[in-house]
């Protein structure tokens, strides 16, 4: 399994460049 | 600026920007706690916890220059660290208590109804009364928070391609930025040469006894999961599972 697809929602968190908090 | 570029009065300013924001279990607590009950408010807070833990890494300044494998690494070989020493500076000034959150403190003899909890507790309350004794001031407790992240994974792991070498190096470099930003802090609190050094050796050696309390507390929650005393879920199953 890829990094990207073992963390997923911590790689999306770490990519997007909207808030963590707006996205929870 | 770039962090090497700044000033450690600049790079604390920056870390201390950074700190996320307080937050709130938002729980009708139900006393006494159960087992399951207690566990639940504890791991429901600590997934709410780490979304803006991964902001708060994100405005450290250097962070996000490093590979997003990296990025990843240190967060998951970190996350409980990071947790445990934001509870510490929440309590330290409550002796005998634990404030997970404002509306969410226990006092050590709660641990009781979870199994194996009592003694993690108490790990906590006695590095919590160590930051207490040294007086552990703001600045420090931001760059110790920093320290965490950025020297996680540095024994576990050696590079090997030319992008992961010029990652490390980044880190290295961060992790020199935010020693010099902790000496600084040091060297403002009126004391001699040798009490500064001696203040230095005493905060950093703390970080070996919260790594310990976090490596008990990953066994409990994984087995506490194992056990379905507790549903893990969401970004905290992500992190539990990396780190198992």
């Amino acid at each position: 399994t890829s990094l990207k697809e073992k963390h997923k929602i911590l790689h999306q968190l770490l990519q997007n460049s909207t808030s963590p908090v707006d996205l929870a | 600026a770039h962090h090497s570029a700044m000033s450690p009065e600049e790079f604390i300013s920056r870390i201390m920007e950074a700190e996320p924001p307080e937050i709130y279990l938002m729980e009708d607590m139900k006393k006494p706690f159960t087992e399951a009950s207690m566990m639940m408010s504890l791991t429901n807070l600590a997934d709410k916890e780490l979304v803006l833990m991964i902001s708060w890494a994100k405005k450290i300044p250097g962070f996000v220059e490093l590979s997003l494998a990296d990025q990843i690494h240190l967060l998951k070989c970190c996350w409980l660290e990071i947790l445990m020493l934001g509870l510490m500076w929440r309590s330290v000034d409550h002796p005998g208590k634990l404030i997970f959150s404002p509306d969410f403190k226990l006092n050590r003899e709660e641990g009781q109804c979870v199994e194996g909890i009592m003694e993690i507790f108490d790990m906590l309350l006695a590095a919590t009364s160590r930051f207490r004794e040294l007086k552990l001031q703001r600045e420090e407790y931001v760059c110790l928070k920093a320290m965490i992240l950025l020297n996680s994974n540095l024994c576990t792991s050696s590079p090997q391609t030319a992008e992961e070498l010029e990652s490390r190096n980044k880190l290295l470099r961060l992790l020199d930025s935010v020693i010099d930003a902790l000496v600084w802090a040091i060297s403002k609190l009126g004391l001699s040469t040798q009490q500064q050094t001696l203040r230095l050796g005493h905060l950093t050696m703390l970080l070996s006894h919260i790594r310990h309390v976090s490596n008990k507390g990953m066994d409990h929650l994984s087995s506490m999961k194992r056990k379905n005393v507790v549903l893990v879920y969401d970004l905290l199953l992500e992190m539990l599972d990396a780190s198992t």
